[in-house]
């Protein structure tokens, strides 16, 4: 069957959300298995924050909490 | 706090408006800004001066997509609003996604007031906090503006930075700040429990946890789910033929069908049937089995049976009665796994209907885990 638009729009929103409030970095190369486990790093690191089920996977619940709205507040050690 | 010490070195501090919303009247958003600095100098040395032009400490602008700071805004919902930790310069300033419908009373849109007194937090020296009731928090909720008091995380780590507010009137004293419950306090006495489409939830004053099938509790704020129903309420129970959620709170009961408030509510109390002379109610949990409502008041209880929709005879009779081997007023009640909780205080005794016995008396945390 066709591939669920849902899940691309889903994978984007992911990795625009972890790389805007998590400094996910983007880690080029051969070395891909590195960039999952940062990225899972990263997932964890916001399940911690929110008080959800630490598994560095996402879930529907964690998903849920990143599509809610909220504050953008820029990296201060970014702008300093 | 953001750490390394970023505060401002001044108490006395200068904002700007420098372009308007016309989601709002320009007065609209002079007062709402104006109050949700407020929220901040009332429990700090902290004074906020409006300049009209020139350079301010707090330069606060309403833009869309790329703004000029290198963070561009990503249209509607998601990022709502940003600003910038103290310092020189852009420190300080605030930027509000024009992308966004900001309003100053109406549950629809974001409220302006909400969305800026978070973004003066960090104006100020707060970064986010992981407390689901703090003003800090980084997702939005809505909460009553003409009711918000600052809670007590976000008071704690503002005056952290500058102090607490010394020139404070004795005879009118300020609202203690909202206290996020935590279900780690063995003195926890829950308002009312439930089950929601198969998932157990515990109400305590604005506030709710739910458990999911992972185990894991997660707190949330009773208005971010429900943005009609009220803080404090008395008695919580899914009747699962309905599908609905009644929430009861004094003299009223309101029916939630998933995130929406039922057509019609709030209705008063004796629409359930209960008589006009029951003012409070104290517990309630429906029966599958039985398809029986059971209202608790204290030591009593009604039982109102939804087939026939009456009201059964006989009733109110002490619970000691009906639940052989439960002592103590009923504060709290649900139906589980085909076994019965009734909560009185921070005991809950287990009550199996089919051998009629209190099987075990736990403590809150078997139920919601610390």
């Amino acid at each position: 069957g066709p591939i669920s638009r849902q899940a691309d729009n889903d994978d984007a929103l992911i990795q625009s959300y972890l790389k805007k409030f998590y400094n996910l970095t983007e880690q080029t190369g051969p070395h891909s298995k590195g960039r999952t486990n940062h990225m899972s790093e990263k997932i964890a690191e916001m399940q911690k924050f929110f008080g959800l089920t630490v598994t560095g996977t996402v879930d529907q619940e964690t998903l849920q909490v990143m599509k809610k709205p909220r504050c953008g507040v820029p990296e201060v050690a970014q702008y300093t | 706090t953001f750490g390394e010490g970023l505060k401002w070195p001044k108490n006395q501090l200068t904002y700007r408006i420098v372009n308007y919303t016309p989601d709002l009247s320009q007065a609209e958003v002079d007062s709402v800004l104006g109050k949700a600095l407020q929220v901040w100098a009332r429990v700090t040395p902290l004074k906020f001066t409006r300049i009209s032009s020139g350079d301010a400490d707090i330069m606060i602008s309403f833009g869309a997509g790329s703004h000029g700071d290198y963070y561009p805004f990503d249209g509607p919902g998601g990022t709502l609003a940003h600003a910038f930790a103290p310092s020189a310069g852009i420190g300080g300033d605030a930027h509000f996604d024009e992308d966004e419908l900001f309003t100053s009373s109406s549950t629809k849109g974001y409220l302006l007031f909400l969305v800026a007194a978070h973004e003066f937090g960090h104006s100020l020296g707060l970064s986010h906090s992981s407390d689901p009731g703090a003003l800090m928090y980084p997702t939005y909720s809505y909460r009553d503006p003409n009711t918000f008091v600052l809670p007590r995380d976000d008071v704690n780590g503002i005056q952290s930075l500058y102090g607490p507010n010394t020139d404070v009137n004795p005879d009118k004293p300020a609202p203690p700040p909202p206290v996020t419950p935590d279900a780690c306090d063995p003195s926890l006495v829950l308002d009312a429990v439930s089950t929601l489409r198969g998932e157990k939830i515990f109400f305590k004053n604005s506030f709710f946890w739910r458990i999911s099938g992972s185990g894991q509790a997660e707190q949330h704020l009773i208005k971010s789910f429900w943005t009609d129903a009220p803080d404090n309420i008395d008695a919580a129970y899914e009747n699962t033929a309905q599908d609905k959620l009644y929430l009861i709170k004094d003299q009223k009961v309101w029916a939630l069908f998933g995130y929406d408030l039922v057509q019609g509510y709030p209705k008063s109390l004796s629409s359930l049937g209960l008589p006009t002379k029951v003012k409070k109610i104290s517990a309630a949990l429906y029966d599958k089995n039985t398809r029986k409502t059971l209202f608790f008041t204290d030591n009593y209880y009604y039982s109102y049976d939804e087939s026939r929709k009456v009201m059964d005879k006989g009733y109110p009779k002490l619970v000691e009665q009906g639940f052989p081997g439960v002592t103590g007023k009923i504060t709290a009640a649900f139906q589980y796994n085909g076994l019965t909780y009734l909560y009185s205080g921070n005991r809950v005794f287990e009550y199996s209907p089919t051998s009629k016995k209190v099987t075990r008396v736990l403590s809150n945390s078997y139920l919601l885990p610390c």
